[in-house]
This record gives C-alpha cells, structure tokens and sequence, in this order.
C-alpha cells in the first residue's frame, strides 16, 4: 500500500509537500486548478510515467515549478513515494520501500530506491504485473475513464492481459 | 499462456456482470474473444442496459459509458488487486443516483483495495476515509487534511 | 429563435414527442441515458449534420430506434425544427420555417423547408454564416467544450473565420 | 477581406479579455495571429490566470480549461449571437464556485441569445427559464415539463 507521497518543486507544488493516505478510502479534494490532478500526476511520474501527453506536458521541463506571479520558478522537481512492504509483496529485502524521482532543468534525472541510486528501467521492473507500470488498469487520469470502450479489440486484449 | 488468459477471462466474465447488474440494477455485460484485423486476437465488450436492446458502445450515453468502464475497472480490482489505485474524477459523468451507486459499491471495493480518489461529488466524498482538501495560494498548491465531519453535514 | 423540435424514430425517441423553447434558457435535465444528448443531436441532425462519428454512429441506420425491450423497431427516423423568422433573419419569404430530415432503413433520405421537398445542400446554404452550419460555434456537443483549445493555430483560425 | 478578419480578431480579443476577468476574477486572456506550420495564417489562444504565470494550454486543469473555452464561446455570442444555440453539459467540469459564475454569466448571454442548455448542475438549473425533464420508459424517451419551483425548492 501506498503510505506517502512527498511532492516538491512539481508541477504546483513549489514547497515541499507531504500527503499521507489512509489503508481504504482517501479522497482528495479542492476546487477547479487547485492541484488534484497534479498529486496524481506525480504519483504517476514517481512510478516512472515518460509519456509528456500523459502529464499534459509539451515537454519534460514542464513538470518543474515555473513560478507564479507571487514565487519564484525553481530548479528541480522531486517526489517521494513511501509504500509499505511488510507483506513483501514487492521482491525487495524491507519492510518499506521509498522510490524517488528528481528532474532538473538542465535535463538531467536521478532516480532511487531506498535512497540507492538505481535506472528508471529498475523502477519499471518493480512494478510490472502489478497494475501500476505503463497501460496499468490501477491509474485512470482525469477524463480517460471511459477511453478502454473506444480502443479497437486488440488493445482491450492488451488490455486485460495486463491484468491477467 | 493462452490457457491462463482464457481460464482468467472467464472469471473477469463472471465477475464483470455481476458488478454490471449491481451498478445498473439490471441488464448484463459480457467480453467476447474476436479476431481483429490482420487475423490478431482482440477482445469485445457487449452490454445491454436495462430495458434496453444490446448496441454498440458508442451509442452510449456519457454516465452510460463512464459506468460500464467503471464495472468493468471494479471487476479487475475484485479478481486482481493492485497495491493501490489513483482514480481521478472518475464519476464525473454521473447523475446523481449513480454517484450513489457508484460510491457504496467504491466501498465495497476499499475493503481490500487502497483507493486515492479525487472528487468533486458529495456522495463519492461520505464513502471517503479521510479527506484532503488542496488548495492554490500564490500561485502555489498547499494541503490541508479535512475532518470528515465537515462533510458529511454540510 | 427556435420555437419547437419534433422527433420521432431518432434514436431513442420512438414515439412522436414535441419540445417547446423559451426565448431565453431551456434547460434539458434527466438520468444518464435518459435521452437528452439524443435531443441535441436530433437537431443537429435537422440542421444537416452528416458526420457519423458526431452522431455517435457507426452507421448512418443507427439514428433510427431499433427497438427496446419493450417496443419494435421502427423504419423511419424524422426530425423537424420550427424556427422563428418574423425578424426575417433567414433570407424567405415566411414568418415561420419548418425543416424536416427524414431517413429511412433503406437508407434513403428526404429533406423539406416548410413541406416542400428540398435538397440537404439547400439546408445548408440556409444556415450558412449562422454558426449553426457545420464547426459552428452554436452547438457544443457533450465532451466537445474544449476541443477548441486543443486544435491546431489554422483551425482555431477557420473557427473564429465561420464566426466573423 | 483579411481586413473584415482584423477588425473583428480586435473586438473579439477585447471580448474575450472581459468574459475571462468577468468568469475568473482576474487573470487576462488574448488571441494572438500566429504563422504556422506551412506559412499558414493561425490564432493561438494566450491566457494568464490571476495568480499564476502565463502557461500553454495543455498544463491548464479540466475546469480551467472549460471556463477558458466558455469565456471564448460567451465573447463570440457577445458579438455575434447565433439564432440559438445547444450546449451540452457545458459545466460538467467546474466547480460549485465556477458553476455560479457560469450560471450568472450564462443569465445575462440568456437577454440577446436563446439557449438550449443540457445540464446536471442545479447552480445551472437555477437560471433557466423553463426545465424539461427527459426519463426513459421501457427503452423509449419521454418528455415532461418541470415546473421551475420544483428545483428551486429542492
Ligand atoms: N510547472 C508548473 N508550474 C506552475 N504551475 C503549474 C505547473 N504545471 C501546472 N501548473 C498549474 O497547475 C494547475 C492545474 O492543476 P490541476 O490540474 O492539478 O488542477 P485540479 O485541481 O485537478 O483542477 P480540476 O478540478 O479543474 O481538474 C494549473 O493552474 C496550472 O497552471
Ligand atoms: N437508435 C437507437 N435506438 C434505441 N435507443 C437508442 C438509439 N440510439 C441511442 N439509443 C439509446 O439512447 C441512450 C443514450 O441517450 P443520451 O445519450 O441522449 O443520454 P443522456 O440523457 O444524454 O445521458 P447522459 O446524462 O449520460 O449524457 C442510450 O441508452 C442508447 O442506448
Ligand atoms: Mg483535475
Ligand atoms: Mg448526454
């Protein structure tokens, strides 16, 4: 399960910013441009999203901050994602398992799990069967929820076979 | 490989319309095997509305379509739990008394399944656990966590 | 203005219903799938609309009710808009203008102005430069209102040329 | 020609200026000729909304992306308003907030317009004239019309 999420200089969240989730149910909320899809998004990017169409984005710099008319833009985007893994359900020695992803302006990525540098491919690898790597059924982005009715017959197989 | 996929099929079938009738009170849902183009293996959803006759999926209504997604979305979160799922604003497209439905099956669901769900409606809102309200100050988005009670009164 | 919509056989309208406008604001409510998209596409249907995918179709049949449960299909589809014209705003000589689409399983089609037999094209030539014609601006369809941001500089350009 | 096209990109820019502070509280917003691909004559579409820097559109969330196009489509009723127009759940995006400065906006483009305005939203209902309820029986449609006291109240 998904225990935190720390978001900083992502998107609108130019502070440092900690969301802790409940077990079953955590509803955010807020009104329109508020941030909400943005928490999603970097849930998203933390689990190592690449597609700038899926992050709204034209290119990769766009996920940094890039100031308002009250702050100043910032250098780097980093979130955090804290899950728990008592039940191991992930094939790593702990009990919680940290991912973090950075990206700079100059184009640069770092990437870590439990704060050892590791590759964007071995987030990937962590999370293939489980729902949440790319196509995964267990993110649906805003206005996509209804997109698995309009794609052709193969992508459904695709599709669920991911699942399967 | 194929035999796996088909033995899971089957019970996505099963559990599919079940969830279907729950959400619909009624009608039935189905995913049938096709041969696409080029001879490739594609799959099929087939649904009839209560009342109504079998049609195309894009004969739908907008709250049709975003709860057969829905039904089919809470079919694979009951045979195949993920660690946890992000669902952004998927209810929007619904009236009133589907939010409702749609919300006490989300509960169902949050019993063995960790759900983020972003909301603007009440209904999915009161079937929350905890509520994080965001906000834009200064061009800047903050957190503020919710006490539920707020909610649930007004 | 628009004083009424006659529909009967359009999708899900079996039976003969009539809707009556106000000047100002019509509001159209109901459930999901109660038929009220259906309401705004039989107009546009009457207004000439020949793109199956705005209809939602896929293929031009599929505007006709094919039955339900509880009732049989039916042969014809038939739409009629009676339009206000004692301003004159269209270039005839009546105070009221009736347009009618009729389309039949077979697959053919008739269109009237005020009961006499016309041509889709002649249709079109009314609504020319009204923003009711096709890419108008008049008639936003459910999911469409942003499309308009996502086009490209050239189409936003022809949009705002309709409009002009 | 190209001259008619100016004169009214001008009016049309100032327009829609208005619409979007009147709709955000804030903010600005401009149409801008662009030369795209091809050397093709193009309009972009610039906004700044109040507190934030001016961004691309894509970064935009779902409802400042609605009340932008409806500040558009407002700004063109505005200056050239349609015999009728059909809009089709418009607001499903918005906030209850943005819902009430829409309605209010949509009341007073309801004085020069006539609109057929298809909504789930009671902030919506409010400023219509006259509400006709769809239902549907036994896979048909059917209409009944709604007297406004009903939403009112309720
Ligand atoms: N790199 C960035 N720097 C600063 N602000 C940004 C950046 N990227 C996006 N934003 C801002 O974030 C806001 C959008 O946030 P988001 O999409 O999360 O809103 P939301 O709460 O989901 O709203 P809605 O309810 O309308 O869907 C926009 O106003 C956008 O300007
Ligand atoms: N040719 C047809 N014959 C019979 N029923 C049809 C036909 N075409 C569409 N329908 C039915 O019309 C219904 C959709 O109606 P519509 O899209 O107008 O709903 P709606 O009121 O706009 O709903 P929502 O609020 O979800 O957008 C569907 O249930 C569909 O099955
Ligand atoms: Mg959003
Ligand atoms: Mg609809």
């Amino acid at each position: 399960m998904l225990k935190k999420v720390v978001i900083q200089g992502f998107k609108s969240f130019a502070e440092k910013t900690e969301i802790t989730f409940e077990p079953s149910i955590t509803g955010i909320v807020g009104p329109n441009g508020s941030g909400k899809s943005n928490v999603a998004e970097a849930i998203r990017w933390a689990l190592g999203e690449t597609k700038t169409k899926i992050l709204r984005s034209e290119r990769q710099q766009d996920v940094i901050f890039t100031g308002s008319q009250g702050k100043k833009p910032v250098g780097m985007a980093e979130v955090t994602l804290i899950l728990d893994n008592s039940n191991k359900y992930f094939p790593l020695p702990y009990d919680e398992i940290a991912i973090t992803r950075r990206f700079f302006r100059s184009g640069e990525s770092e990437f870590y799990i439990n704060k050892s540098p590791c590759r964007l491919k071995d987030i990937h690898e962590l999370l293939v069967d489980t729902g949440l790597g790319k196509h995964g059924y267990a993110i649906i982005g805003q206005g996509q929820v209804d997109e698995i009715l309009f794609s052709s017959p193969e992508e459904k197989r695709s599709y669920l076979e991911e699942a399967a | 490989m194929e035999q796996r996929f088909d033995e899971f099929l089957k019970l996505l079938n099963e559990e599919f319309d079940l969830v279907f009738k729950d959400l619909f009170g009624g009608g039935r849902a189905s995913l049938e095997k096709v041969v696409g183009g080029e001879q490739k293996e594609g799959i099929e959803i087939i649904v009839e509305l209560p009342g109504k006759k079998r049609q195309s999926l894009g004969l739908l209504s907008g709250g049709e379509r975003a709860l057969t997604s829905i039904a089919l979305l809470f079919a694979l979160f009951n045979l195949k739990p993920s660690p946890f799922c992000v669902l952004d604003e998927i209810d929007a497209a619904l009236d009133e008394a589907n939010v409702q439905r749609f919300s006490a099956y989300l509960k169902k669901i949050g019993e063995r399944n960790q759900v983020v769900l972003i909301t603007h409606r009440r209904g999915s809102m009161e079937v929350c656990t905890k509520l994080i309200g965001i906000s834009m100050q200064d061009g800047c988005s903050k957190v503020l966590s919710l006490p539920m009670e707020n909610i649930k009164a007004g």
